[in-house]
């Protein structure tokens, strides 16, 4: 808060007295901390009692990877609640102050855990000096003491049934982690609270059910997400839409799906234009076409620039009857539009009876230029 | 970048600076199209408005401005709808140019991978960007050679964190060569058998970069959003 801005540390772009100093930042946040996501509080406030300056900075620090690895060692039931008081220290509501730990639970936690690192060559973080912290009942000051109930192993983590705090992706993969093997018991994914993909038996949280991104490689979170009408068709995000509005060049699915994928080349040499209406594909009617709704087309599909752009007879030998669109009169008026919105269905096939196809060819990319060469 | 070395002007011509004043460079950037521009979700963490930033790219020496670099507004900021700052899972950012820049042989763009074309582990790739170096922020661009790490591999060296299919490790176990802190959004690219360079990785997260604990940086695995990032290229191009 020295400058009119706060700082990232000083939670987002709130403004600031440009008198005030950088104690009175002083705000709660939120915790977001995976590692400290179970604590009997749910508001922190920084710097933490380590230097950070932000959630961010603990969440790769050091000593981020210290406790939760020390904490598998089983060396004192309350060290990772020791840990996040001290990563993230709470806050109180009222005051908008760090409340520290107490000093027992800190001397506690060396006490118990420093000589376990020492056996791997390893020194407990600096920082850390008991005596900063009160002591239990002292005074009017607060501080925390571990509830009985407390959770040692953080959301991070699976308990084994022995007490012992494994890493929760070392739950359930095939390896014994849990001292008691209980790490690979009872496995399935609804054992987990978890939903099982049934190609690959992942498992995915409900949430990521019809979000509309997928998650299992073939797709099965995305399925039968929805129930549309006959004459309806499901969106990306499982809204249901009136086929007739389906590439019309304006959007009807909140998240625009119904706008996608409308325009593409056919895979033949001839690589003819097709465009989807209304869930069908039709080819473009070559009569009023313009070089410029060549470069919308190529640039549309992320292909590019037109190379080249035939008119091509339509063979009528080919079996099928041909669906048409024509190019709208009034395409010029449609500035800035998708190519979808210049072309239109009519009651008659096309003079011309000639299609447009096209070559496109990406814009250059991924080449660094050429080292220059200097006689010597 | 640590460990790595500076980088010749124009050799990554992709390779842009995200900046805002007052501070300047803030996260590297890639362009992938004339006006459209890669970085990460967490450059934008409380300063998501697209009016702070501009695009610096064809630059090589971030403290002289040279006769090759554009600058370019920011005119759309899209953050990836899945981001999550508290593990930085879906770290990606599609940045839109206020103006197409001019093509040269200081600013191009970088290919795209194509649909599920991943790196194979133990190919090497490159990473860049203006990050620190260890013991000092460097004004020229720093370039660094990195191994292509398996996720099975990077998880192992990650004990509190999830390394996820949204992601993409690389560097050495010994974090020899790795991106540091202003590295962040930057490319990790790796050169395809025809010559040219795709854009695997963005810089994203890893251990306290010189502190003791070392390993592999942790990137935005790109192949894995191709379908989302031309949508959004898609959705902000035309009037729908």
């Amino acid at each position: 808060c020295i400058s009119t801005t706060c700082t990232h540390g000083c939670h987002g772009n709130t403004p600031c007295d440009s008198r005030t100093n950088g104690s009175n930042c002083s705000q709660c946040e939120p915790i977001t901390l995976e590692l400290c996501m179970n604590l009997p509080y749910n508001t922190t406030s920084f710097p933490n009692y380590l230097g950070h300056q932000t959630q961010k900075e603990t969440s790769i620090s050091w000593e981020s990877s210290l406790f939760p690895a020390l904490v598998q060692t089983n060396c004192y039931k309350y060290l990772m609640f020791f840990a996040c008081t001290i990563l993230v220290p709470k806050c109180d509501p009222e005051s908008h102050q760090k409340v520290p730990p107490c000093r027992s639970l800190c001397r506690n936690s060396k006490e118990r855990c420093e000589s376990v690192l020492g056996i791997v060559g390893l020194q407990w973080p600096e920082d850390t000096d008991c005596t900063q912290f009160p002591e239990d009942g002292q005074g009017n000051t607060t501080c925390l003491l571990p509830d009985p109930d407390v959770d040692e192993c953080s959301p991070s983590h699976f308990k084994c049934r022995s007490g012992r705090c494994v890493l929760s992706s070392k739950r359930c993969d095939g390896r014994m982690d849990c001292d008691d093997d209980s790490d690979e018991e009872h496995c399935g994914c609804k054992e987990r609270g978890l939903w099982e993909c049934p190609s690959n038996k992942a498992c995915i949280k409900h949430t990521m059910i019809c979000d509309g991104f997928p998650d299992c490689p073939d797709l099965a979170d995305e399925r039968n997400c929805t129930i549309c009408d006959d004459n309806e068709l499901a969106c990306n995000n499982h809204e249901c839409v009136h086929r007739t509005l389906w590439c019309d060049g304006r959007k009807h699915c909140s998240d625009s799906s119904d706008e996608w994928d409308c325009v593409s080349l056919s895979n033949g040499s001839s690589a003819a234009l097709t465009v989807r209406r209304t869930a069908s594909e039709y080819q473009v009617c070559a009569d009023d076409w313009h070089p410029a709704l060549s470069r919308l087309a190529c640039g549309q599909m992320g292909l590019g620039v037109p190379t080249a752009a035939e008119m091509l007879l339509d063979e009528p030998s080919q079996p099928g009857r041909r669906r048409w669109l024509h190019v709208r009169p009034d395409w010029l008026q449609k500035n800035g539009s998708a190519l979808q919105a210049m072309l239109e269905k009519r009651g008659h096939p096309c003079h011309s009876r000639t299609k447009v196809s096209l070559h496109c060819s990406k814009e250059d990319c991924g080449r660094r230029p050429a080292a220059r060469m200097s006689k010597r | 970048i640590l460990g790595g070395r500076t980088s010749r002007p124009g050799r990554w011509p992709w390779q842009c600076s995200l900046q805002s004043d007052p501070s300047g460079h803030i996260c590297g950037c890639v362009l992938i199209g004339r006006k459209w521009a890669l970085t990460v979700a967490h450059c934008f963490e409380g300063r998501e408005s697209a009016d702070v930033w501009k695009v610096v790219s064809g630059i090589n020496n971030l403290d002289h401005p040279s006769p090759f670099m554009q600058t370019r507004k920011v005119k759309n900021v899209i953050v990836h709808p899945r981001y999550n700052r508290a593990v930085v899972d879906y770290d990606i950012s599609v940045v839109e140019l206020d103006r197409e820049v001019e093509e040269t042989s200081y600013v191009r763009p970088v290919c795209l991978p194509h649909r599920g074309q991943l790196p194979k582990p133990d190919t090497y790739c490159y990473i860049t960007g203006w990050g620190h170096m260890g013991n000092r922020m460097p004004f020229k661009l720093q370039e660094g050679e990195v191994r292509i790490i398996s996720l099975d591999q990077c998880q192992s060296y990650f004990d509190m964190k999830t390394i996820t299919s949204r992601m993409l490790c690389a560097g050495y176990e010994s974090g020899t060569v790795d991106s540091c802190m202003g590295d962040s959004g930057g490319p990790l690219v790796c050169q395809e058998p025809g010559g040219r360079w795709s854009l695997y990785g963005l810089t994203s997260w890893g251990s306290v970069c010189f502190s003791k604990v070392l390993g592999p940086g942790v990137y935005s695995n790109v192949t894995h959003f191709v379908e989302w990032i031309e949508r959004q290229i898609y959705l902000h191009t035309f009037q729908l």
